[in-house]
């Protein structure tokens, strides 16, 4: 995985075949988990980073549920590979590994992402199929039991905030859902998008204040300094409602609302000169940010047991 | 597949929420195929939006008559696509040999 190269797109093929790589370079510490097939039948994998233990606390990180951010995709591959570095190197991230597991989801769409390689970059949803209408796919992040159906998505299935017929409907989301609950133990979950620049926490389908905001917007403050330290690069930060907009059926109030008190979701690089077509030499820059600002959230998760 | 040669991505400044309304008028034109990479939320907010080329007279003239604001951020995404797929490739090759 040294010779993997980083600073480039890679395909559904490519990154899997690179999790197996990580794996096979590091069997003490990571394990590929199947945790559900896609719509398409395509397996979901997530990686576990784990020194040892059984069902310890543990931190969620996924990328790539919109399956247009080619970044956060690239990023999560990026960040697979820091961790297996810096484990033993970095004294943060190493007492972070010593107590708690780490969850690492890099490709959330696979359904979605094959379709951006192969036929629209531009695609964004799952790729279900609606009974009754000819447009394709459901929007993942606005398909949770978190204020499903409210305003902030939509009934519309052709749509790019379509909600789906039920909450859960998809299969990328069920199986993520699944794993929450019968893991039982995940104490932070961070969804990553792109773009806009921004750290949000929930709540995104109501304007009322998330119990733990003052503790969140403390953590979120903190982790945009950090980010902004290495390249400059702003962020703003806040409650998703009043930070981007109204967005109902999000991940991370579904997680919140199980008890995920850590709940963050990211919108990368950039702000909107080149959008979802982020240049390829910005994905290292761009991960390499991104992680100060987790390792901040997965330091406070350590340091803030609940 | 899809082919976005002469698409174009605007960023419209909505000043006020009456234009903020307007701008969702057009989201709900489905024959127009807008892709809103930013949809309309309040006023000051950032709304970015691809235009496919057939569309992109209509909207443009739309804004233009209801004073409501645009850039062009990405002049032909087409382009950007190709720059995209020229990079993998090379990089693809480059690790082959």
């Amino acid at each position: 995985s040294d010779t993997f190269n980083y600073a480039t797109y890679h395909t559904l093929e490519e990154i899997y075949g690179f999790l197996d790589l990580l794996v096979a370079e590091h069997p003490q510490l990571v394990s590929k988990l199947q945790i559900g097939s896609s719509y398409e039948g395509r397996p979901i994998y997530v990686l576990k980073f784990s020194t040892g233990g059984s069902n310890r606390p543990a931190i969620w990180i996924d990328t790539g549920i919109h399956s247009r951010e080619w970044v956060t995709q690239a990023s999560g591959v990026w960040f697979a590979k820091k961790i297996t570095q810096d484990y033993g190197q970095d004294p943060t991230l190493t007492a972070i590994l010593d107590s708690l597991d780490i969850f690492l989801e890099i490709v959330t769409n696979p359904d979605g992402f094959a379709f951006t390689h192969s036929k629209n970059r531009m695609w964004r949803k799952t790729r279900s199929l609606t009974e009754g209408s000819s447009c394709v796919g459901v929007d993942p992040n606005r398909n949770w039991d978190a204020g499903f159906g409210l305003p902030g998505a939509s009934s519309n299935p052709c749509s790019e905030t379509y909600h789906g017929k039920f909450a859960n409907s998809e299969v990328e989301v069920k199986s993520i859902v699944d794993f929450v609950k019968n893991h039982g133990n995940i104490k932070a979950f961070i969804s990553i998008h792109s773009y806009s620049q921004l750290l949000m926490y929930p709540y995104g389908y109501t304007e009322e204040a998330a119990p733990d905001r003052d503790e969140l917007d403390q953590v979120a403050k903190s982790a945009v300094t950090a980010l902004t330290s290495l390249y400059g690069t702003k962020f703003e930060y806040g409650s998703i409602i009043k930070t981007i907009y109204q967005a109902s059926g999000t991940t991370v109030d579904w997680t919140y609302s199980q008890g995920i008190k850590y709940s963050f979701t990211f919108e990368l690089r950039d702000t909107g000169r080149y959008g979802f077509l982020l240049p390829a030499s910005q994905i290292v820059p761009t991960a390499q940010e991104t992680w100060l600002a987790l390792r901040i959230i997965m330091e406070h998760t350590l340091n803030h047991p609940y | 597949k899809e082919n976005f040669a002469g698409h174009q991505v605007l960023r419209i400044s909505a000043a006020d929420e009456a234009q903020v309304q307007k701008v969702k008028e057009l989201e709900d034109l489905e024959h127009l195929q807008l892709d809103f990479w930013r949809g309309p939320t309040h006023p000051g907010a950032p709304i970015d939006v691809r235009v496919p080329f057939p569309s992109l007279q209509a909207v443009k003239i739309f804004l233009e008559a209801h004073g409501i604001g645009y850039t062009t951020m990405i002049e032909d995404v087409q382009a950007l696509l190709d720059e995209e797929q020229e990079q993998m490739f090379a990089l693809r090759a480059w690790a082959r040999s």
